[in-house]
């Protein structure tokens, strides 16, 4: 009846069986605050961000952080081995997390991550991606959707601008990012489902 | 109402970083 995390954000797949629910939690979360905490500083740096109602700006950061860390840890997925490096250093097989009880959904993040990997983006271009894939105004609970489409639609112009100017020969570069976001929603959803059911056992 | 975000704390922690900054501001 061994115990596995099969979530990258943890120091380690193995669960000590001596440790009680409330501490593998405990541990998760001090594992992964961290990186929520980032994405919020990352969130703060982009422009205009911080001109969005309080509220709004915690709804787009509670809706996209999983997404915002889908992205920011696509590098953990290393394609031609088919490991998955987790946030303490350890790496594992694919195969080796399958057999942990890891299902639809760490393997889908790994295609996307092979996908997103594919494009060659530099820092720059995957920040101002990632900064689309935050402001979103079609996100739940947004109270002023004006506000934020418009952020959401600078942050596109920019993006557009700068994968045309450094990519002129590939303007299908452009397209398939963007096609990327509804990509990330499905692995949101997926990911939830899986908490839920993570919260349930 | 089930709040898989708020599950995991989330909710909590992004207030405390953005309200840490507004803090900052306010120094």
């Amino acid at each position: 009846n061994r115990m596995y995390l099969v979530c990258p954000m943890n120091m380690s797949a193995y669960v000590d069986p001596q440790k009680s629910g409330q501490e593998v939690w405990e541990e998760f979360s001090h594992s992964f605050t961290p990186a929520v905490r980032e994405v919020v500083e990352f969130a703060k740096k982009i422009p205009g961000f911080r001109d969005l109602s309080q509220h709004d700006q915690v709804s787009l950061l509670k809706a996209g952080t999983f997404e915002v860390l889908v992205v920011r840890f696509a590098s953990l997925f290393d394609v031609q081995n088919r490991t998955v490096t987790f946030l303490g250093g350890r790496k594992y097989s694919m195969d080796a997390l399958r057999a942990m009880g890891a299902g639809d959904l760490l393997n889908s993040m790994f295609d996307f991550s092979e996908k997103l990997m594919s494009l060659g983006l530099s820092e720059e271009e995957m920040s101002l991606f990632t900064a689309v894939v935050l402001v979103s105004a079609d996100r739940s609970g947004i109270e002023n959707v004006n506000s934020v489409e418009a952020l959401q639609e600078t942050l596109i112009r920019a993006l557009r601008s700068l994968i045309t100017k450094n990519h002129p020969n590939e303007s299908a570069i452009f397209t398939k990012l963007l096609l990327k976001l509804p990509d990330l929603r499905s692995l949101n959803n997926m990911h939830s489902e899986q908490l839920l059911a993570f919260k349930v056992h | 109402f089930n709040d898989p975000a708020n599950n995991l704390g989330l909710e909590d922690i992004i207030r405390k970083a953005l309200m840490g900054n507004l803090e900052e501001r306010q120094e």
